[in-house]
């Protein structure tokens, strides 16, 4: 473990946090992906089935349960308990159009071609786009509440540092995992332009409208 | 060379 990847996931539970708060705060998910939320909950699954074959540390598996349990509360909260908030008409990203070329891509590129593994592969290939149904969305309504993009920032900034923490590890311990960097280099750069709006907007107190 | 398996990272 190193401080950028401790603060990277920090950074990440910041940002479940946040969303999660927002939905029960306000009772609603305005402006919110669900099928994003619903990508990520797949994410976690797909990649923490050995949570219970495998001890790591303590920090590791009680993360996993966290991230777990909170991104599947979101996706209840989203789809059943708050549903009628729901913003469907502006969600409308085609996931499917994500999810076979991964599952696909995962299938041809990997690091084991054993049913966990390709699984894992599987999750990290979909964890780099699985933002898009939530950029796409706030493209389409052109802004997003200052507390949803607190949120983007949070989650965006996570994948940011783990890179940090992958040139960490391969200068001190040698170790690289390339399905992991350049899955992380993809879905890092997806959020360029959200970071750059974010930094010149948002924390200038404006809200964040995209250019129409 | 990938190190460190089993994945150690979340």
């Amino acid at each position: 473990m190193n401080v950028f990847r401790l603060v990277g996931d920090l950074s990440h539970l910041l940002a479940i946090i946040i969303l999660l708060l927002k939905i029960w705060k306000t009772r609603s998910c305005a402006g919110v992906s669900g099928k994003s939320q619903i990508l990520f909950s797949l994410v976690f699954i797909t990649r923490y089935l050995d949570l219970f074959t495998n001890f790591i540390s303590v920090y590791n598996s009680v993360m996993k349960i966290i991230y777990l349990v909170t991104s599947l509360g979101t996706v209840y909260l989203m789809y059943f308990k708050f549903k009628a908030t729901y913003d469907s008409n502006h969600d409308t990203f085609r996931i499917e159009f994500l999810v076979v070329p991964v599952g696909g891509l995962s299938f041809l590129v990997n690091h084991d071609f054993t049913p966990l593994e390709i699984l894992w592969t599987f999750s990290i290939y979909l964890e780099s786009v699985a933002i898009l149904p939530q950029l796409f969305m706030i493209s389409k309504t052109g802004e997003a509440e200052t507390i949803t993009s607190h949120y983007l920032f949070a989650l965006g900034s996570y994948r940011a540092l783990y890179i940090v923490n992958w040139v960490y590890r391969y200068y001190t311990e040698g170790f690289f995992d390339l399905i992991a960097i350049v899955a992380g280099c993809v879905q890092t750069i997806l959020y360029c332009d959200f970071f750059y709006l974010y930094i010149t907007k948002v924390l200038k107190g404006k809200q964040l409208k995209l250019p129409a | 060379r990938v190190l460190g398996k089993p994945h150690d990272e979340l």
